[in-house]
């Protein structure tokens, strides 16, 4: 019910970066990472999904300004032998939006309520990390004001902006 | 620094089930959570990665004893016309371990930190979701007291089972 839900939170300045078809075997997710922390990039969101044939995609957020940053220490390490991609794509257009609330537990509900409330604006989702306090999502961020007040309204919250 | 992380969740009994490349456009997210919650899954992790080709995958986790009522109100809903999937992949040997922490903004180096010990312990990582306060991932079950115990000292925790 709209109860659980406490606020919508978002992040404008957001932007995605993704090594794509990194080897899914042990280490990898730590030569990623170590390289972005002592670069000093400020990780928000990180996202892997199940493999396939081995390989898988590796996708984290930042803000938009540490992205040449970010791109650089990954193509480090590559250049070290640390890790490999195939590819490496920065998308500087995104904006993070969040539902955040207390013991979604069984928040498929309020998932299914937060993703349907976007779909009905036509706002496409493309990338999905949860808590159990919050959902967040990386949608366009030309949708970003859209998408906010469409989750105000669906859940009834009242717009602090 | 350590101080950030104040400790160490895991959830044994967790199942992964993923969509194989459902359609990257709005509405399908809706389309598989709005069933799911219908059919009372309690759902805790989310994960989408960016889509290739207009496809992507979507996995959430839930309990192992409700993994065939979910893919039955996942295979309902296809049935319906309401969503398609190249397939339906369930894995019950998973458990969730996180790492909870106050302000792990920066957390690119707790990240590094809990990925390292994973991997130093040769546990693969299989999926990755995080929020501010967690970094949570899904390994095979079979190394989850492992893993734990890897993390606990990492962090420099006191075990509390
Ligand atoms: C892909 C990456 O997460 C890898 N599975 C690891 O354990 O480091
Ligand atoms: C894949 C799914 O998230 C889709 N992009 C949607 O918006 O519903």
């Amino acid at each position: 019910e709209s109860k659980v839900v406490s606020g919508v939170a978002f992040s404008r300045d957001e932007a995605k970066v993704t090594l794509t078809q990194v080897e899914d075997r042990p280490g990898i997710a730590a030569a990623i990472f170590g390289p972005l922390a002592d670069a000093g990039i400020n990780v928000d969101m990180i996202v892997q999904n199940i493999s396939d044939e081995g390989h898988t995609d590796m996708t984290f957020s930042c803000p938009v300004e540490q992205v040449k940053r970010a791109e650089k220490a990954v193509n480090e390490a590559r250049d070290r032998g640390e890790i490999s991609f195939a590819g490496l794509v920065a998308d500087t257009d995104v904006a993070k939006v969040s539902v955040v609330g207390i013991g979604m537990r069984s928040h498929a509900g309020v998932a299914a309520q937060m993703f349907k409330a976007l779909s009905a604006e036509r706002v496409n989702i493309k990338v999905i990390t949860t808590s159990e306090i919050k959902i967040s999502v990386l949608i366009d961020r030309k949708y970003l004001e859209l998408a906010v007040q469409a989750l105000h309204d669906c859940f009834e919250l009242e717009k602090a902006g």
